[in-house]
């Protein structure tokens, strides 16, 4: 149920 | 040169525990201030973040920062030889490619090493700004761990809804649903066993509970677990070690599709 975002949609790589 | 000793070896073994499972494999950076790793699962759903201060360890040094590729099962494996009352001591030379953990009985009659082959990992660094969350909970974290374990029995996702009148677990799936509601709760007889609600908006979110009974296993880690939410960013659950820093567990929320 629902769609998982991704971590990296919200955090930049360093 | 690196040498860490951990009077306290139980610690590094509850860490262990409580992060192979997410991760396989992630580099631990030691500089002069402390031991830390931030590391993603395999899917990049869920991010672990774990701060180990310079000043938690009975001798620290480090020459110069490190970095070291660890495989955390196999790391795991040879924590598992170390008694739950040993000092642990973890060694590197500059340049090597191993890494040494050293087990001393707590009476010094036994004393054991174990050299673990270190890695080459390329892994991504995220950066993780400073939020403010609309809501922060505390709670005792074996409160936490039961009801994760417990929704997971009836649903697949959990919404953590925090309003004013406390914080609500909730599941749905073919049997059935289940609502948990914690209420703020601070008449106890010891501090960690309070509920503490810290409301600045109402939030509720949506996450996969499989994630979360992940991040569960670092109960042994601490008393009380610290679950900040706010509408836009991934949830932090986060288990403090007492005088030495941190596990914290980012996970991204679902949405509807």
């Amino acid at each position: 149920t629902g769609i998982q975002l991704s971590i990296k949609e919200f955090y930049r790589a360093t | 040169m690196l040498e860490l000793r951990l009077v306290q070896g139980s610690l590094l073994k509850k860490v262990l525990e409580a992060i192979k499972d997410l991760v396989n494999d992630a580099n631990f950076d030691c500089s002069a201030t402390g031991f830390s790793l931030q590391a993603m699962d395999s899917s990049h759903v869920a991010l672990v973040a774990l701060l180990l201060r310079n000043e938690g360890f009975e001798h620290y040094r480090c020459d110069r920062n490190i970095s070291m590729g660890m495989n955390l099962g196999n790391m795991n494996k040879m924590l598992k030889c170390a008694g739950n009352d040993d000092i642990i001591t973890l060694k590197a030379d500059d340049g090597s490619d191993t890494v040494t953990f050293m087990f001393e009985s707590p009476n010094q009659d036994k004393i054991a090493d174990f050299e673990m082959k270190l890695m080459d990992i390329d892994s991504e660094h995220l950066g993780i700004p400073e939020a403010e969350y609309h809501a922060i909970v505390r709670m005792p974290s074996a409160e936490f761990a039961r009801i994760c374990k417990d929704l997971s029995s009836i649903g697949d996702t959990v919404v953590i809804s925090v309003t004013k009148e406390g914080v609500k677990f909730s599941t749905k799936g073919d049997i059935g649903t289940a609502n948990i509601v914690c209420r703020q709760n601070t008449t106890v007889d010891k501090p960690e066993e309070a509920t503490v609600i810290e409301m600045k908006e109402p939030v509720s979110l949506t996450f996969a509970l499989r994630y979360m009974n992940s991040f569960a296993k670092a109960t042994p880690l601490s008393h009380t677990v610290t679950i900040s939410l706010s509408s836009e960013l991934p949830v932090v659950v986060e288990y403090k070690i007492e005088d030495m820093g941190y596990v914290r567990f980012y996970l991204a929320p679902k949405i509807e599709e």
